[in-house]
């Protein structure tokens, strides 16, 4: 009911509201606009309601009535419908605004839209039932874009018959009366619009979703996406593990780069890819054996020993140059007046040697190890005599064969050398047998030449120390070093030894770290007894033969040297289970601390017996002592649960420790 | 006299569940076929175990059990490792006592009982092996009394000229351990 006009309720009421007194206010105004607009939608929904329910029977769908779900039905013809209806109001609505002779101002939208319902037309030529989807959506979009239109297009007409309201005697703009108009409409017209749109959209899924060959395909398609992306992802990864494990490919040109990269010391630009050389040469050296898959299979022709060679000695290098790094950084950054350049020089020094022994000591025993190995594996070497070079001569000829010549064709070299002359049973195994060693005979004639190099020789490693101060490589720092700069602060000069000689320790302490690992790795993984014994007796001489290594070991910390044999007496066990849990968990303590051989006393009443036995069985299988004390977990919760069931028929700890290790 | 000191616990630090360290080798101890060589003795004592007139009648431990160092007292996470400062010409072995007192096995949490007696023992072979020359060994009489006041170490060295060991005798309770103390210090 119109505030000021309750009895007006058609259109032709409506004229009478602009009366030339212009008392309609604004409300009203919005009122009649939006009844007119009411009646329009309304009257549309009856004639199509009413078309639709008279009509053919496939129309069971329509823009407002979305119940009938499932069945299958002419989308289109609603908005055919519709176009149809919009299409006759549009023609009654401007052959009535013409005869009105009303300026229309809406002509343009008028015109679009009757183009589209006739574009409607022609392109639909009557056809009630269409399967196809796309059509179908097509056919949806331009029924909505028709109601719209025609939503529109009646408030327009509405809006331009109210045109004549005056407000206070003037008449109102045009565009005012239009913009009210429209946006108080605009809340109606758009939720319509949703409604219409979501209840549509609900009936398209709810069809596809029900073919099942629409769902397969879908499902058909994810699948491959998602297997595409997968398989590119997982190549990714791969490319960047096999990068990773085997660094990055460069031009390597000889198996001696790492070595040479190492020589040229701090002066060096490629000291800072030295790693990458060195792993470069490890792919190179890969790709020569014909490994095809990305990285174990390079590994797996080592043994634990080389492998752990091969890391150390890299790792040596990488600390060691990076070591020559830090002090030449360090100098370089903080340049000190000479008398303080002598406070350095006692520090470094003393400390490099120190390293070097190390590296040393390190080296020898892996060139012990890799050499005892070669004998110990190579059966063929004496029953064939013309393969019966040894790898040490044959670390010589590679060393003859010089550091220009490529890894690759030093090992065709080493395969000629191996293969030709003997039978062809020898000769297929020599080539199995050198395939798996060349790694060793690479690694080995690495470390030849590194020991050979002076600044690796145990005799001259004082010599050198001194003369690094004088040395070419170490001159450019030098000049630096001695230019008279004052204003070197006494506190910078103190921290940068202090730097120093943390820095020295860590790198020492590093060093010593990694070769007491290669050392009980060696032993540990050694299945000559021999040989292990002579690894000893080596270690010990190399040990004992150079002096800062010397005193490296004294120095170090106990529980990363093998100690002395303990024997331990336990007075305070009172049950077996717990003689038995003491004990082995002194064992694990024991290990954790690198006691090599530890002896239990007194055990009169046997309960320990098993342990050796125990203790073998784990060496064997690799346990660690991590895994041993998960062990004795396991025995010690099944126990409890035992004792909770009341299961009193337990085995003791060694003996469940032997079932099941 | 007898000089002690606390030091810091470095089993703690020790993942012992991760650790990929190999277990070492065992066997039961023969006298008979050892050569002599570099060894160690170490001998570990539950004092809970122990009978309060053993204690107090026995050796040095037990003197001090009555004066400084009440071994009744002692927690669970202590231990107080007794050791030889001179090798025997005849042995060189070397002797060190471990004194702890064993935690109740708590049926719950088997990994924390487990890991508690475990670090005991750590911490008997960590400071038993260390060199007893060591900086940890302080003179006679530096350090008397300051153990007490180190709550947060659980462990303690106690330094002897001489330890001996008398392992005729059996059981827990006929333990007997002599101390010789320094020769130029009070001897309680």
């Amino acid at each position: 009911q119109s505030p000021s006009n309750p009895a007006t309720k058609s259109p032709s009421n409506q004229r009478s509201v602009a009366t030339p007194e212009g008392e309609c206010s604004m409300d009203d105004l919005s009122f009649y606009v939006n009844r007119l607009s009411s009646l329009v939608i309304q009257m549309a929904r009856k004639e199509i309601k009413d078309k639709l329910e008279g009509g053919s029977k496939c129309l069971h769908h329509s823009m407002y009535t979305s119940g009938d779900k499932g069945k299958t039905s002419p989308r289109s013809a609603v908005s055919k419908i519709a176009s149809e209806m919009a299409h006759e109001a549009v023609e009654l609505t401007s052959s009535e605004m013409r005869g009105n002779g009303e300026d229309c101002r809406d002509g343009r939208k008028t015109f679009l839209y009757s183009e589209m319902c006739n574009k409607n037309k022609c392109g639909e030529k009557q056809q009630m039932c269409p399967k196809d989807s796309k059509e179908f959506a097509d056919s949806i979009s331009k029924g909505l874009m028709v109601y719209a239109n025609q939503v529109a297009s009646d408030m327009m007409v509405s809006v331009m018959k109210t045109l004549k309201v005056h407000s206070c005697g003037k008449p109102i703009p045009a565009c005012v009366v239009l913009k009210r108009v429209l946006l108080k409409h605009t809340k109606e017209i758009v939720s319509d619009l949703i409604d219409s749109c979501m209840k549509n959209l609900h009936n398209i899924t709810g069809v596809l979703m029900t073919d099942s060959d629409f769902v397969s395909a879908v499902k058909r398609n994810l699948f491959n996406h998602g297997k595409q992306n997968a398989a590119d992802i997982m190549e990714a990864m791969l490319k960047r593990l096999v990068s990773a494990l085997l660094g990055e490919k460069k031009e390597t040109k000889s198996q001696s780069l790492a070595y040479a990269t190492l020589k040229a010391g701090t002066n060096d630009p490629k000291c800072k890819n030295q790693s990458l050389e060195f792993s470069a040469m490890k792919a190179e050296m890969k790709g020569k054996d014909k490994c095809k898959s990305k990285a174990d299979p390079c590994c797996k022709s080592l043994t634990s020993a080389e492998r752990v060679s091969e890391h150390i000695l890299k790792e040596s290098l990488t600390m060691w140059n990076n070591q020559k790094q830090g002090n030449q950084g360090k100098v370089t950054n903080k340049v000190c007046c000479t008398s303080k350049d002598e406070k350095r020089e006692k520090i470094s020094p003393s400390t490099d040697s120190l390293a070097k022994d190390l590296i040393v000591s390190a080296l020898m025993l892996i060139q012990y190890h890799l050499t005892q190995q070669a004998k110990g594996k190579d059966p063929c070497e004496e029953e064939c005599p013309g393969s019966s070079m040894g790898y040490m001569s044959q670390s010589a000829q590679y060393e003859k064969c010089g550091g220009g010549q490529s890894s690759k064709s030093l090992s065709m070299k080493h395969f000629e050398t191996r293969g030709a002359p003997g039978p062809s049973t020898c000769m297929k195994e020599n080539q199995l047998e050198s395939q798996k060693m060349d790694m060793s005979n690479m690694v080995l004639s690495l470390i030849q030449k590194l020991l050979s190099e002076s600044p690796f020789s145990c005799d001259e490693l004082t010599e050198s120390d001194n003369k690094r101060c004088c040395d070419p490589r170490s001159s450019k720092a030098a000049p630096m070093a001695k230019r008279p700069e004052e204003q070197c602060q006494d506190n910078a000069e103190l921290d940068f030894i202090s730097g120093m000689k943390q820095m020295n320790r860590q790198f020492i302490d590093q060093l010593v770290e990694s070769v007491m690992k290669l050392c009980l790795i060696m032993a540990k993984y050694s299945n000559n007894g021999a040989a292990l014994a002579e690894l000893e007796e080596q270690a010990a001489l190399v040990g004992s033969g150079s002096r800062c290594g010397r005193d490296a070991m004294m120095s170090q910390n106990y529980s990363e040297t093998p100690g002395p044999e303990v024997i331990v007496n336990n007075q305070c066990s009172t049950t077996n289970l717990q003689k038995q849990l003491q004990a082995v968990l002194q064992w694990i303590a024991a290990s954790q601390f690198n006691v090599p051989m530890l002896y239990f006393m007194g055990d009169d009443d046997g309960q320990l017996e098993k342990l050796p036995e125990v203790s073998a069985k784990a060496a064997e299988k690799g346990y660690s002592v991590g895994d041993l004390l998960q062990e004795v977990m396991k025995f010690a919760k099944e126990r409890q649960l035992d004792e909770a069931v009341g299961n009193m028929a337990r085995k003791q700890l060694l003996d469940w420790l032997l079932a099941n290790l | 006299m007898i000089a002690y000191c606390g030091t810091t616990t470095m089993s703690d630090d020790i993942d012992w569940l991760h650790s990929r360290r190999g277990v070492c080798k065992v066997d039961l101890y023969s006298p008979k076929g050892q050569q002599d060589q570099d060894r160690k003795v170490i001998c570990f004592v539950d004092v809970s175990t122990l009978n309060v007139e053993d204690k107090d009648s026995k050796g040095a431990a037990g003197s001090r059990s009555e004066g400084e160092l009440n071994l009744e007292t002692l927690e669970e996470k202590e231990i107080i490792v007794i050791k030889d400062t001179e090798k025997q010409d005849q042995s060189k072995t070397e002797g060190s006592v471990c004194l702890f007192k064993q935690a109740p096995s708590d049926p719950i949490s088997v990994l924390n009982w487990l890991l508690n007696d475990l670090q005991k023992y750590a911490l008997g072979f960590q400071h038993a092996l260390s060199p007893s020359a060591s900086s940890c060994k302080h003179k006679v009489g530096d350090l008397e009394g300051d153990y007490s006041k180190i709550p947060s170490e659980n462990c303690y060295s106690v330094y002897a000229d001489q330890v001996n060991f008398d392992y005729l005798n059996k059981g827990p309770q006929n333990l007997r351990l002599e101390m010789a103390a320094s020769k130029n210090t009070n001897n309680n």
